[in-house]
Protein backbone atom coordinates (compact mmCIF):
# COMPACT_ATOMS: atom_id res chain seq x y z
CA UNK A 1 0.00 0.00 0.00
CA UNK A 2 3.01 2.58 0.91
CA UNK A 3 3.85 1.49 -2.43
CA UNK A 4 0.86 2.23 -4.61
CA UNK A 5 0.12 5.57 -2.10
CA UNK A 6 3.32 7.10 -3.84
CA UNK A 7 1.50 7.08 -7.51
CA UNK A 8 -1.93 8.33 -5.37
CA UNK A 9 0.56 11.15 -4.20
CA UNK A 10 2.13 11.95 -7.41
CA UNK A 11 -0.91 11.67 -9.16
CA UNK A 12 -2.86 13.62 -7.06
CA UNK A 13 -0.39 16.55 -6.92
CA UNK A 14 0.21 15.89 -11.04
CA UNK A 15 -3.09 16.88 -11.69
CA UNK A 16 -2.88 20.42 -10.77
CA UNK A 17 -3.65 22.31 -13.77
CA UNK A 18 -0.10 23.87 -14.03
CA UNK A 19 1.24 20.37 -14.30
CA UNK A 20 -1.02 19.58 -17.14
CA UNK A 21 -0.74 22.21 -19.48
CA UNK A 22 2.98 23.31 -18.19
CA UNK A 23 2.50 26.54 -17.07
CA UNK A 24 4.27 26.39 -14.02
CA UNK A 25 7.57 27.30 -12.90
CA UNK A 26 10.68 25.95 -14.56
CA UNK A 27 11.75 24.78 -10.55
CA UNK A 28 8.44 23.36 -10.03
CA UNK A 29 8.57 21.20 -13.69
CA UNK A 30 11.41 20.14 -12.47
CA UNK A 31 10.19 18.79 -8.72
CA UNK A 32 7.07 17.29 -10.71
CA UNK A 33 9.36 15.18 -12.69
CA UNK A 34 11.16 14.40 -9.53
CA UNK A 35 8.20 13.50 -7.65
CA UNK A 36 6.89 11.06 -10.83
CA UNK A 37 10.03 9.62 -11.38
CA UNK A 38 10.20 8.58 -7.22
CA UNK A 39 6.68 7.42 -7.42
CA UNK A 40 7.70 4.45 -10.02
CA UNK A 41 10.84 3.75 -8.78
CA UNK A 42 9.62 3.29 -4.93
CA UNK A 43 6.84 1.00 -6.86
CA UNK A 44 9.43 -1.06 -8.75
CA UNK A 45 9.49 -3.42 -6.12
CA UNK A 46 5.75 -3.85 -5.82
CA UNK A 47 6.05 -4.16 -9.64
CA UNK A 48 7.95 -7.24 -9.77
CA UNK A 49 6.65 -8.54 -7.20
CA UNK A 50 3.03 -8.74 -8.45
CA UNK A 51 4.41 -9.78 -11.81
CA UNK A 52 6.27 -12.49 -9.70
CA UNK A 53 3.04 -13.73 -8.14
CA UNK A 54 1.10 -14.05 -11.06
CA UNK A 55 3.94 -15.71 -13.43
CA UNK A 56 4.30 -18.06 -10.53
CA UNK A 57 3.14 -21.71 -10.32
CA UNK A 58 3.17 -21.69 -6.96
CA UNK A 59 1.35 -18.44 -5.10
CA UNK A 60 1.94 -19.00 -2.22
CA UNK A 61 5.34 -18.90 -1.81
CA UNK A 62 8.04 -16.56 -3.46
CA UNK A 63 11.53 -17.91 -4.19
CA UNK A 64 14.83 -16.59 -5.00
CA UNK A 65 14.70 -17.82 -8.12
CA UNK A 66 12.03 -15.66 -9.01
CA UNK A 67 13.03 -13.43 -12.12
CA UNK A 68 14.01 -10.31 -10.68
CA UNK A 69 11.99 -7.68 -13.17
CA UNK A 70 12.33 -4.04 -13.59
CA UNK A 71 11.12 -1.31 -16.36
CA UNK A 72 13.35 0.06 -18.74
CA UNK A 73 12.42 3.50 -18.62
CA UNK A 74 14.63 3.90 -21.20
CA UNK A 75 12.95 2.16 -24.22
CA UNK A 76 11.78 5.31 -25.90
CA UNK A 77 15.35 6.61 -26.56
CA UNK A 78 16.28 2.66 -27.46
CA UNK A 79 17.95 2.07 -24.23
CA UNK A 80 17.41 -0.95 -21.97
CA UNK A 81 20.58 -2.23 -19.28
CA UNK A 82 18.83 -5.12 -18.89
CA UNK A 83 18.55 -5.83 -22.42
CA UNK A 84 21.82 -4.90 -23.08
CA UNK A 85 24.20 -6.52 -20.34
CA UNK A 86 22.41 -10.34 -20.05
CA UNK A 87 22.15 -12.42 -23.23
CA UNK A 88 19.26 -14.29 -21.85
CA UNK A 89 16.18 -11.80 -20.89
CA UNK A 90 12.38 -13.00 -20.18
CA UNK A 91 10.70 -9.86 -21.27
CA UNK A 92 7.14 -10.50 -19.61
CA UNK A 93 3.93 -7.94 -20.74
CA UNK A 94 0.56 -7.14 -18.51
CA UNK A 95 -2.28 -6.41 -20.70
CA UNK A 96 -4.49 -3.94 -18.80
CA UNK A 97 -6.48 -3.54 -21.87
CA UNK A 98 -9.98 -5.96 -21.81
CA UNK A 99 -9.08 -7.45 -25.31
CA UNK A 100 -6.54 -9.64 -26.58
CA UNK A 101 -4.67 -8.04 -29.19
CA UNK A 102 -1.00 -7.80 -30.91
CA UNK A 103 1.62 -5.77 -29.81
CA UNK A 104 4.83 -5.05 -31.35
CA UNK A 105 7.65 -5.33 -28.86
CA UNK A 106 10.72 -3.23 -29.47
CA UNK A 107 14.01 -3.73 -27.44
CA UNK A 108 17.31 -2.22 -28.16
CA UNK A 109 19.48 -4.70 -29.52
CA UNK A 110 22.89 -5.14 -31.09
CA UNK A 111 23.47 -6.77 -34.50
CA UNK A 112 23.95 -10.17 -33.13
CA UNK A 113 21.83 -13.28 -33.70
CA UNK A 114 18.75 -13.46 -32.12
CA UNK A 115 16.13 -16.32 -30.44
CA UNK A 116 12.77 -15.40 -29.69
CA UNK A 117 10.92 -18.18 -28.36
CA UNK A 118 6.73 -17.52 -27.27
CA UNK A 119 4.56 -18.38 -24.39
CA UNK A 120 3.84 -22.05 -25.66
CA UNK A 121 7.57 -22.86 -26.84
CA UNK A 122 7.28 -21.81 -30.36
CA UNK A 123 10.03 -19.96 -31.91
CA UNK A 124 9.06 -16.22 -33.44
CA UNK A 125 10.18 -14.16 -35.98
CA UNK A 126 11.90 -11.27 -35.38
CA UNK A 127 13.44 -8.44 -37.01
CA UNK A 128 16.18 -6.72 -36.25
CA UNK A 129 16.30 -2.79 -37.35
CA UNK A 130 18.70 -0.03 -37.34
CA UNK A 131 18.12 2.75 -35.02
CA UNK A 132 17.88 5.72 -36.55
CA UNK A 133 21.05 8.20 -36.43
CA UNK A 134 19.51 10.53 -34.84
CA UNK A 135 18.58 8.79 -32.16
CA UNK A 136 21.72 7.18 -31.34
CA UNK A 137 22.98 10.51 -30.87
CA UNK A 138 20.75 11.65 -28.15
CA UNK A 139 22.65 13.64 -24.99
CA UNK A 140 21.11 11.55 -22.36
CA UNK A 141 21.48 7.87 -23.85
CA UNK A 142 23.72 6.05 -22.40
CA UNK A 143 23.46 3.02 -24.43
CA UNK A 144 25.41 0.51 -26.85
CA UNK A 145 22.61 -0.80 -28.71
CA UNK A 146 22.69 -0.16 -32.93
CA UNK A 147 19.45 -1.54 -33.34
CA UNK A 148 16.15 -3.02 -32.27
CA UNK A 149 15.25 -5.98 -32.51
CA UNK A 150 11.14 -6.39 -33.03
CA UNK A 151 8.94 -8.80 -32.63
CA UNK A 152 4.90 -9.46 -32.07
CA UNK A 153 4.00 -10.25 -29.14
CA UNK A 154 0.18 -11.88 -28.48
CA UNK A 155 -1.50 -10.00 -25.40
CA UNK A 156 -4.01 -12.02 -23.53
CA UNK A 157 -7.17 -9.69 -22.19
CA UNK A 158 -6.17 -8.62 -18.53
CA UNK A 159 -3.36 -10.94 -18.68
CA UNK A 160 0.19 -11.28 -19.04
CA UNK A 161 2.49 -12.86 -21.89
CA UNK A 162 6.13 -13.90 -21.33
CA UNK A 163 8.83 -13.92 -24.36
CA UNK A 164 11.95 -15.65 -23.94
CA UNK A 165 14.97 -13.41 -25.84
CA UNK A 166 18.49 -14.78 -26.38
CA UNK A 167 21.51 -13.37 -28.48
CA UNK A 168 22.80 -16.59 -30.08
CA UNK A 169 25.82 -17.12 -32.30
CA UNK A 170 25.03 -19.87 -34.15
CA UNK A 171 25.80 -19.97 -38.06
CA UNK A 172 22.51 -19.10 -38.83
CA UNK A 173 22.61 -15.88 -40.49
CA UNK A 174 20.73 -12.80 -39.19
CA UNK A 175 17.84 -12.31 -41.63
CA UNK A 176 18.78 -9.27 -43.78
CA UNK A 177 16.73 -6.34 -44.00
CA UNK A 178 16.71 -4.31 -47.55
CA UNK A 179 18.19 -1.37 -47.68
CA UNK A 180 16.29 0.34 -50.40
CA UNK A 181 17.64 3.80 -50.57
CA UNK A 182 20.68 4.72 -48.10
CA UNK A 183 20.75 8.65 -48.22
CA UNK A 184 20.88 8.92 -51.79
CA UNK A 185 19.58 12.45 -51.64
CA UNK A 186 21.37 16.07 -51.19
CA UNK B 1 12.65 8.06 -59.56
CA UNK B 2 9.22 5.77 -58.83
CA UNK B 3 7.44 6.45 -55.86
CA UNK B 4 8.38 3.79 -52.91
CA UNK B 5 5.34 2.02 -51.80
CA UNK B 6 4.75 0.33 -48.47
CA UNK B 7 1.61 -1.85 -47.52
CA UNK B 8 0.09 -1.62 -44.20
CA UNK B 9 -3.61 -3.38 -43.49
CA UNK B 10 -6.15 -2.06 -45.95
CA UNK B 11 -3.74 0.73 -47.48
CA UNK B 12 -0.72 1.18 -49.67
CA UNK B 13 1.25 4.91 -48.92
CA UNK B 14 3.83 5.82 -51.59
CA UNK B 15 6.97 8.13 -50.21
CA UNK B 16 8.39 10.80 -52.57
CA UNK B 17 12.34 9.33 -53.58
CA UNK B 18 13.33 12.87 -53.40
CA UNK B 19 12.71 13.63 -49.68
CA UNK B 20 11.39 10.89 -48.46
CA UNK B 21 8.15 11.80 -47.43
CA UNK B 22 4.36 10.63 -47.73
CA UNK B 23 2.65 11.80 -50.39
CA UNK B 24 -0.67 9.66 -50.84
CA UNK B 25 -2.38 6.81 -49.41
CA UNK B 26 -4.48 4.12 -51.63
CA UNK B 27 -6.80 2.61 -49.93
CA UNK B 28 -8.04 -1.12 -50.37
CA UNK B 29 -11.81 0.29 -51.88
CA UNK B 30 -9.60 1.76 -55.07
CA UNK B 31 -9.68 5.57 -53.60
CA UNK B 32 -6.35 7.02 -53.47
CA UNK B 33 -5.78 10.67 -50.84
CA UNK B 34 -3.00 12.54 -51.57
CA UNK B 35 -1.81 12.28 -47.85
CA UNK B 36 1.49 15.16 -47.18
CA UNK B 37 3.17 15.08 -43.92
CA UNK B 38 5.37 17.97 -42.98
CA UNK B 39 7.16 20.14 -40.11
CA UNK B 40 6.55 23.91 -39.84
CA UNK B 41 7.48 26.41 -37.36
CA UNK B 42 5.78 29.65 -35.98
CA UNK B 43 8.21 32.37 -34.72
CA UNK B 44 6.76 33.50 -31.24
CA UNK B 45 5.05 37.33 -30.80
CA UNK B 46 7.78 39.32 -29.23
CA UNK B 47 6.55 43.09 -29.56
CA UNK B 48 7.02 44.51 -25.63
CA UNK B 49 3.28 46.45 -26.20
CA UNK B 50 1.61 43.18 -26.53
CA UNK B 51 1.81 39.76 -24.40
CA UNK B 52 4.11 37.81 -26.38
CA UNK B 53 3.50 33.93 -27.19
CA UNK B 54 4.38 32.10 -23.98
CA UNK B 55 3.38 29.48 -21.36
CA UNK B 56 -0.45 30.58 -21.40
CA UNK B 57 -0.76 32.06 -24.86
CA UNK B 58 0.08 30.95 -28.24
CA UNK B 59 0.59 33.92 -30.20
CA UNK B 60 2.35 33.37 -33.26
CA UNK B 61 3.98 36.12 -35.06
CA UNK B 62 2.26 35.39 -38.62
CA UNK B 63 2.13 32.45 -40.73
CA UNK B 64 4.20 29.03 -40.02
CA UNK B 65 7.89 28.54 -41.93
CA UNK B 66 8.91 25.92 -43.58
CA UNK B 67 12.88 23.87 -42.98
CA UNK B 68 14.62 25.28 -45.64
CA UNK B 69 16.57 22.38 -46.15
CA UNK B 70 15.82 18.76 -48.28
CA UNK B 71 14.97 16.27 -46.21
CA UNK B 72 17.93 13.65 -45.66
CA UNK B 73 16.58 9.80 -45.54
CA UNK B 74 16.80 5.93 -45.48
CA UNK B 75 14.20 3.42 -46.15
CA UNK B 76 14.17 -0.26 -44.06
CA UNK B 77 12.24 -2.57 -45.02
CA UNK B 78 11.42 -6.56 -44.01
CA UNK B 79 8.53 -8.35 -44.01
CA UNK B 80 7.59 -7.04 -40.83
CA UNK B 81 8.01 -3.87 -40.97
CA UNK B 82 8.59 -1.04 -43.40
CA UNK B 83 10.61 2.38 -41.82
CA UNK B 84 11.67 5.81 -43.01
CA UNK B 85 14.42 7.42 -41.04
CA UNK B 86 13.99 10.85 -42.51
CA UNK B 87 15.78 13.92 -41.10
CA UNK B 88 14.45 17.20 -41.73
CA UNK B 89 16.75 19.74 -40.16
CA UNK B 90 19.15 19.50 -36.90
CA UNK B 91 16.24 19.80 -35.05
CA UNK B 92 13.72 17.75 -36.35
CA UNK B 93 14.10 13.94 -37.36
CA UNK B 94 11.61 11.11 -37.76
CA UNK B 95 10.77 7.52 -38.47
CA UNK B 96 7.51 6.99 -40.07
CA UNK B 97 6.61 3.40 -39.82
CA UNK B 98 4.12 0.71 -41.25
CA UNK B 99 3.50 -2.61 -40.49
CA UNK B 100 1.79 -4.94 -42.54
CA UNK B 101 -1.06 -5.97 -39.94
CA UNK B 102 -1.54 -2.48 -38.97
CA UNK B 103 -4.17 0.24 -40.14
CA UNK B 104 -2.25 3.25 -38.86
CA UNK B 105 0.79 5.08 -40.38
CA UNK B 106 2.98 5.99 -37.01
CA UNK B 107 4.98 9.19 -36.98
CA UNK B 108 8.02 8.84 -34.59
CA UNK B 109 9.04 12.63 -33.82
CA UNK B 110 12.09 14.13 -32.12
CA UNK B 111 12.32 17.72 -32.16
CA UNK B 112 14.98 20.30 -30.34
CA UNK B 113 16.99 21.34 -29.30
CA UNK B 114 15.00 24.52 -30.36
CA UNK B 115 17.94 26.80 -31.52
CA UNK B 116 17.20 30.21 -30.15
CA UNK B 117 20.86 32.12 -31.03
CA UNK B 118 18.98 34.07 -33.13
CA UNK B 119 16.79 35.81 -30.18
CA UNK B 120 13.49 34.01 -31.83
CA UNK B 121 11.25 31.55 -29.89
CA UNK B 122 10.08 29.41 -32.03
CA UNK B 123 6.80 26.75 -31.84
CA UNK B 124 7.18 23.87 -33.89
CA UNK B 125 3.95 21.96 -35.61
CA UNK B 126 3.56 18.59 -37.45
CA UNK B 127 1.13 19.63 -40.45
CA UNK B 128 -0.75 17.28 -42.31
CA UNK B 129 -1.79 17.94 -45.74
CA UNK B 130 -4.70 16.25 -47.82
CA UNK B 131 -7.21 16.80 -51.00
CA UNK B 132 -9.80 16.28 -48.19
CA UNK B 133 -13.02 18.81 -49.02
CA UNK B 134 -14.07 19.22 -45.24
CA UNK B 135 -15.64 22.78 -45.70
CA UNK B 136 -13.85 24.52 -42.60
CA UNK B 137 -14.98 21.72 -40.46
CA UNK B 138 -12.60 19.40 -38.26
CA UNK B 139 -13.06 17.29 -35.14
CA UNK B 140 -11.17 17.51 -31.94
CA UNK B 141 -11.64 15.29 -28.24
CA UNK B 142 -11.36 18.41 -26.79
CA UNK B 143 -13.62 17.55 -23.65
CA UNK B 144 -12.02 14.18 -23.03
CA UNK B 145 -15.49 12.08 -24.13
CA UNK B 146 -16.46 12.59 -27.40
CA UNK B 147 -15.39 14.38 -31.20
CA UNK B 148 -16.33 18.01 -30.76
CA UNK B 149 -17.16 19.92 -33.99
CA UNK B 150 -15.29 22.59 -34.85
CA UNK B 151 -15.70 25.13 -37.64
CA UNK B 152 -12.92 27.44 -38.35
CA UNK B 153 -13.33 30.86 -37.40
CA UNK B 154 -16.65 30.20 -36.03
CA UNK B 155 -18.25 29.94 -32.64
CA UNK B 156 -21.78 28.53 -32.19
CA UNK B 157 -22.97 30.55 -29.02
CA UNK B 158 -21.54 33.84 -30.42
CA UNK B 159 -20.15 36.02 -32.85
CA UNK B 160 -16.97 35.83 -33.26
CA UNK B 161 -14.34 38.41 -34.77
CA UNK B 162 -11.53 37.01 -35.85
CA UNK B 163 -8.22 38.60 -34.13
CA UNK B 164 -6.23 36.45 -34.19
CA UNK B 165 -6.31 34.04 -36.84
CA UNK B 166 -4.21 31.13 -35.76
CA UNK B 167 -4.77 30.80 -32.61
CA UNK B 168 -7.84 31.65 -32.70
CA UNK B 169 -8.73 28.47 -34.35
CA UNK B 170 -6.60 26.31 -31.72
CA UNK B 171 -8.57 23.72 -30.03
CA UNK B 172 -7.00 20.90 -27.01
CA UNK B 173 -6.52 17.54 -28.33
CA UNK B 174 -6.65 15.44 -25.38
CA UNK B 175 -6.53 12.07 -27.72
CA UNK B 176 -7.50 13.02 -31.56
CA UNK B 177 -7.97 15.18 -33.85
CA UNK B 178 -9.60 14.53 -37.36
CA UNK B 179 -11.02 15.60 -41.16
CA UNK B 180 -13.98 14.35 -42.43
CA UNK B 181 -15.20 14.38 -46.21
CA UNK B 182 -18.84 13.09 -46.13
CA UNK B 183 -18.78 13.33 -49.88
CA UNK B 184 -16.35 10.97 -50.67
CA UNK B 185 -16.86 8.84 -47.35
CA UNK B 186 -13.39 9.34 -46.18
CA UNK B 187 -12.07 10.24 -42.61
CA UNK B 188 -8.35 11.17 -41.34
CA UNK B 189 -7.82 10.87 -37.99
CA UNK B 190 -4.07 11.59 -36.00
CA UNK B 191 -3.87 10.14 -32.62
CA UNK B 192 -1.23 11.38 -30.24
CA UNK B 193 0.83 10.30 -27.67
CA UNK B 194 -0.55 13.05 -25.07
CA UNK B 195 -2.32 16.22 -24.77
CA UNK B 196 -1.05 18.54 -27.65
CA UNK B 197 -3.06 21.60 -29.80
CA UNK B 198 -4.05 21.75 -33.02
CA UNK B 199 -6.16 22.71 -35.63
CA UNK B 200 -7.59 22.86 -39.33
CA UNK B 201 -6.64 26.09 -40.62
CA UNK B 202 -6.97 25.61 -44.39
CA UNK B 203 -9.55 22.93 -45.97
CA UNK B 204 -8.02 19.14 -45.60
CA UNK B 205 -5.18 20.12 -43.52
CA UNK B 206 -4.58 19.40 -39.57
CA UNK B 207 -1.83 20.61 -37.80
CA UNK B 208 -0.38 19.77 -34.27
CA UNK B 209 1.93 21.86 -31.69
CA UNK B 210 4.50 19.54 -30.89
CA UNK B 211 7.44 21.54 -28.80
CA UNK B 212 7.99 25.13 -27.71
CA UNK B 213 10.19 27.33 -27.06
CA UNK B 214 9.60 31.51 -26.61
CA UNK B 215 11.85 33.52 -25.29
CA UNK B 216 9.57 35.96 -22.87
CA UNK B 217 7.00 35.75 -20.41
CA UNK B 218 3.86 36.57 -21.68
CA UNK B 219 2.57 38.22 -18.31
CA UNK B 220 -0.19 35.69 -17.38
CA UNK B 221 1.31 35.16 -13.96
CA UNK B 222 4.22 32.59 -14.40
CA UNK B 223 6.67 35.25 -14.57
CA UNK B 224 8.93 32.87 -16.73
CA UNK B 225 9.34 32.44 -20.22
CA UNK B 226 8.62 29.15 -21.44
CA UNK B 227 12.24 28.37 -22.33
CA UNK B 228 13.40 24.33 -21.01
CA UNK B 229 17.08 24.06 -20.20
CA UNK B 230 16.89 20.33 -20.64
CA UNK B 231 19.83 18.44 -19.30
CA UNK B 232 22.57 20.17 -20.94
CA UNK B 233 21.19 23.58 -21.04
CA UNK B 234 20.80 23.27 -24.76
CA UNK B 235 17.21 23.18 -24.52
CA UNK B 236 14.68 20.21 -23.82
CA UNK B 237 14.13 17.54 -26.56
CA UNK B 238 10.83 15.93 -26.92
CA UNK B 239 10.13 12.54 -28.34
CA UNK B 240 6.50 11.67 -29.29
CA UNK B 241 4.39 9.55 -31.90
CA UNK B 242 1.37 10.53 -34.00
CA UNK B 243 -0.94 7.49 -35.24
CA UNK B 244 -2.46 8.26 -38.47
CA UNK B 245 -5.93 6.88 -39.81
CA UNK B 246 -7.21 7.58 -43.36
CA UNK B 247 -10.51 5.31 -43.86
CA UNK B 248 -14.06 5.07 -44.78
CA UNK B 249 -15.85 6.85 -41.85
CA UNK B 250 -17.68 3.83 -41.13
CA UNK B 251 -14.43 1.76 -40.61
CA UNK B 252 -12.28 4.66 -39.40
CA UNK B 253 -14.64 5.07 -36.51
CA UNK B 254 -14.27 1.65 -35.01
CA UNK B 255 -10.01 1.78 -35.40
CA UNK B 256 -9.20 4.63 -34.23
CA UNK B 257 -11.39 3.89 -30.83
CA UNK B 258 -9.92 0.70 -30.44
CA UNK B 259 -6.53 2.06 -31.21
CA UNK B 260 -7.16 4.96 -28.41
CA UNK B 261 -7.93 2.14 -26.11
CA UNK B 262 -4.41 0.47 -26.44
CA UNK B 263 -3.19 3.21 -26.55
CA UNK B 264 -4.41 4.76 -23.28
CA UNK B 265 -3.72 0.96 -21.65
CA UNK B 266 -0.87 0.32 -22.87
CA UNK B 267 0.76 -2.95 -21.81
CA UNK B 268 3.42 -2.56 -18.89
CA UNK B 269 7.02 -4.08 -20.61
CA UNK B 270 9.18 -5.45 -17.59
CA UNK B 271 12.58 -7.37 -17.93
CA UNK B 272 14.27 -9.95 -15.61
CA UNK B 273 17.52 -11.19 -16.52
CA UNK B 274 16.92 -15.35 -16.58
CA UNK B 275 19.86 -18.58 -16.23
CA UNK B 276 18.59 -20.73 -18.87
CA UNK B 277 15.03 -21.49 -21.23
CA UNK B 278 14.17 -24.53 -18.91
CA UNK B 279 13.98 -21.27 -16.24
CA UNK B 280 11.72 -19.82 -18.69
CA UNK B 281 9.40 -22.75 -19.19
Amino acid sequence: FDAVDNFHRAMGILQHHDAVTGTEKQLVAFDYAYILNDAIEKSMDLMNRALQFISSKDKSSQSNSDPQYTLCLGLNISQCEVVESNDKVLVTLYNPYAHEYDFKVRIPWQESNYKVTGPNGESLNATIIPIPGFMQDFPERKSSATHELLFKATLPALGFASYFVEKVSSNKPTPKLETILPLTTS
Amino acid sequence: EAPITAQGKGFSASFDPSTGSIQSVSLANGKVVKLRQKYQWYAGYDTPKEPPSGAYLFRPKGPASGFPDQPTYQIFNSPDCFEVHQNISDYVSQTMRIYPDDPFIEFDFKVGPIPVADKVGKEIISLFQTDLKTNKVFYTDSNGRQMMKRVKDFRPTWKYKVIEPIAGNYYPINSRISLKDEDEDLQLVVLTDRSQGGASLNDGELEIMLHRRLLHDDSLGVDEALNEPGVDGRGLIIRGKHYVLISDIKSSNILHREKGMQLYMAPVVAFAPISSFDDYR
